[in-house]
This record gives structure tokens, sequence and C-alpha cells, in this order.
């Protein structure tokens, strides 16, 4: 896994993973 | 200890699916940091925004904010409680997580609310694992 992936990600692909993989009420 | 590649989750805690981490380390005290996972999406953690000692915390809720590289992560409370403590040197040296985002690198101590903290809705390690590799997966 690339160290500090989150900035290769586009805004959309980071949203999306953020939402699912780090879910906050 | 469970492992996928570099990722380490050390089985002398429970995991949020949120990859936050609490640890009881003695009566009515928890730590509470970001799991390996966290630690090496996000790279370099330039910030963090924390809660105070006295304030309540509640499990799933937003906890603190990471600041990394213009952008930022949410992260929830593993389990409901008080903070009682913020570790200083990684609120100044965020960028210390890098090296040990489990010992060194805790990051708020907590009370938590009540005896059965850090069962439920928690994972062990071995679970913890199955949901990180689902993530790498999806990356």
């Amino acid at each position: 896994l690339m160290e500090g992936i989150a900035k290769y990600l586009s805004e959309a692909q980071w949203e999306q993973f953020r939402k699912r993989y780090f879910p906050v009420a | 200890v469970s492992r996928i590649g570099p990722i380490v989750l050390p089985a002398d805690r429970y995991y949020h699916p949120g990859h936050t981490w609490a640890k009881p380390v003695g009566a009515g005290e928890v730590l509470v940091g970001l799991d390996a996972f966290a630690r090496r999406i996000v790279g370099d953690v330039r910030a963090i925004d924390l809660p105070s000692p006295g304030e309540r915390v509640e499990q799933g809720r937003r906890l603190w904010t990471l600041r990394f590289d213009g952008r930022a992560l949410d992260q929830p409370a593993p389990l409901d409680g008080e903070v009682i403590e913020v570790n200083e040197e990684i609120l100044r040296h965020p960028e210390r997580l890098r090296e040990d985002p489990y010992e060194r690198g805790w990051i708020l101590k907590v009370r938590p609310r009540d005896e059965q903290c850090c069962v439920a809705n928690l994972f062990a390690s071995d679970l913890a694992k199955k949901w990180v590799e689902l993530a790498i997966q999806d990356l």
C-alpha cells in the first residue's frame, strides 16, 4: 500500500473511500 | 499481532471500523490512537484538531481531524467517555505518528463511560485485519 496514498486519489475517489472506510456518524 | 505487509495491528487493543483504537491501561483509563492503516493512508500528519480534557466523546462520532497535504480526515471515537489527557508531544509533533502510532503515538486518554469499555462494536485485531484487507483491495 503506497505511503500517503490519499493525496494521489482524485477528490471524488477520496470522498468515496473516506465515507466507506472512515465512517463518522 | 496481525500483519498486512507493513501494516501491523497489535492484539492488545480494540479497533473501531473508522481506524481508531482503544487500549485499556488501568483503572478507568483507556488510551486512544489511530491505526497503522490510517497512518499509512494519510502519510505525514501536519496537524491534529483535538478535543480538550473534560470534553465528552461518543463512539462513532468525530473525535479528531487529521490534517495532511491539503486534505483532512475525521476519525471517530472508539468508545463513549470523557477526555482526561492529550498527548502533548504528538500534538506538537504529529509527524511522529509515522514512527509509532501505537505506543508513543497515543493521542488521547479517555475515561470510559462504563465498565464494558472496548467490547461493544469494536474489532479484535484479527477482524480489524480483514477490514483493512478489504479496504486495500478497494484501493
